[in-house]
């Protein structure tokens, strides 16, 4: 079973069309196995993004450096995992 | 094992058997409007059903709903059986789908992606594409959403086998997919083609392969906004309309785009509950609340569909 502990969920706001372009770079880099529940598309539209907890820092320091907004949407994304699992496990009992 | 008993928990997440066992007991107890039909099998072999809801009549005008095409999307596949029980207990009591289920037929695809929904359970909960498997690459599955022929492998769909938005090698590979083009296409007479996804709480009209509006754009978008509009009187929930390229992203080989293209005016992609804080991990307890309001939303669309012959 594949776990995601340490994984984190991040919003991130673009303000211009050159902050949208920078995260579809971002979201080109495929060594940083990013899953994109939002894509970026249009400034209007934030962007979520699960990030592996080995390249948390890593993201965070693309966005610091290019002074793009972002927030933490889930801290630890197993722990939400292990909640829905222990309610699954009640509901079968 | 006792069909006339009602045990099933509508209220939490179930497993491809236990989802599959149900659709087994309301055909048993509604077998007056309700019935199963298998469509086809999944790339790992495991049946497509769906539920027909029909008051009889030979090739009457339908609708057809989905669930699941993206495996991860939990709540839409608990949403799906809920409206499945929902529209059967209406029939008889609601003069509104009563009327509807005289004149039409809907057929509900419950779990469109099964093999990725049993792999969510087993072993990545994280899973949106199909099981199948790419040739010449490690990496399985293809993202069924971008796998319709429509705008096949254009903008918005990846052609790397490891991505989450692979388009696959050809429109209609997914056997997933082809079993629904087959079965709509053999049908010959579906005029609505609604489908529910997660994540962001949209309500979307073509086109996602391009970005230009669809040649019914004007009745499209004031049902979607009307639809939009019941939604959000039972809860609040509020849901931006438009079209696909304009609400998210230009996204190419989309189902709702096929459908349309293919003379199903009527073609919706909503996308649920929530906006950001459990992603696609819903709590069980909000799975009810999102399907009720979806189904006002639908509804309103299903009586536009009735009461607007094309």
């Amino acid at each position: 079973l594949q776990t995601f502990v340490g994984h984190q969920v991040l919003r991130i706001k673009t303000r211009n069309e050159e902050e949208v372009k920078k995260l579809q770079l971002l979201e080109s880099l495929e060594h940083l196995e990013l899953d994109f529940w939002r894509n970026p598309s249009t400034p209007a539209h934030p962007v979520d993004v699960r990030v592996p907890a080995n390249n948390v820092q890593a993201v965070k320091a693309f966005l610091e450096s290019y002074g793009i907004e972002y927030s933490i949407l889930i801290e630890d994304l197993q722990v939400v995992l292990d909640q829905e699992k222990q309610d699954m496990e009640y509901n079968q009992q | 094992k006792d069909r006339s008993s009602n045990s099933f928990n509508f209220g939490a997440y179930h497993t491809l058997d236990e989802i599959y066992a149900e659709l087994d007991h309301l055909a048993s107890q509604y077998s007056n409007i309700v019935s199963k039909l298998q469509i086809g099998e999944s790339y790992e072999k495991r049946p497509l059903y769906v539920l027909k809801f029909s008051t009889g009549g030979s090739n009457r005008p339908a609708i057809w709903l989905d669930a699941g095409i993206h495996s991860r999307e939990w709540v839409t596949q608990a949403s799906a059986i809920w409206i499945a029980k929902k529209i059967a207990t209406d029939y008889g009591q609601d003069p509104s789908i009563t009327s509807l289920l005289n004149k039409m037929d809907i057929f509900l695809l419950t779990v469109s992606n099964p093999d990725g929904y049993v792999f969510t359970h087993t072993t990545n909960r994280m899973w949106r594409k199909t099981r199948s498997k790419n040739k010449g690459s490690v990496c399985f599955g293809v993202d069924p959403n971008r796998n319709w022929d429509a705008g096949f492998g254009g903008p918005g769909a990846s052609k790397n086998p490891c991505s989450d938005s692979y388009h696959g090698p050809s429109a209609n590979s997914e056997v997933e997919v082809r079993s629904v083009v087959n079965f709509i296409k053999n049908h010959g007479n579906v005029r609505a083609f609604l489908t529910l996804h997660s994540y962001s709480q949209l309500l979307m009209y073509p086109y996602g392969y391009k970005c230009t509006e669809p040649a019914d754009y004007a009745e499209l978008d004031a049902l979607g906004r009307a639809a939009a509009s019941s939604i959000r009187s039972l809860y609040g929930t509020t849901f931006t309309v438009g079209s696909i390229c304009t609400t998210i992203y230009q996204a190419s080989g989309g189902s709702i785009d096929w459908s349309y293209d293919n003379g199903i005016k009527y073609s919706f992609a909503f996308e649920l509950r929530d906006t950001g804080n459990y992603g696609f991990l819903l709590p069980a307890s909000q799975i009810i609340p999102t399907a009720e309001e979806t189904w006002l939303g639908l509804k309103k669309i299903m009586e536009h569909v009735r009461d607007s012959p094309y």
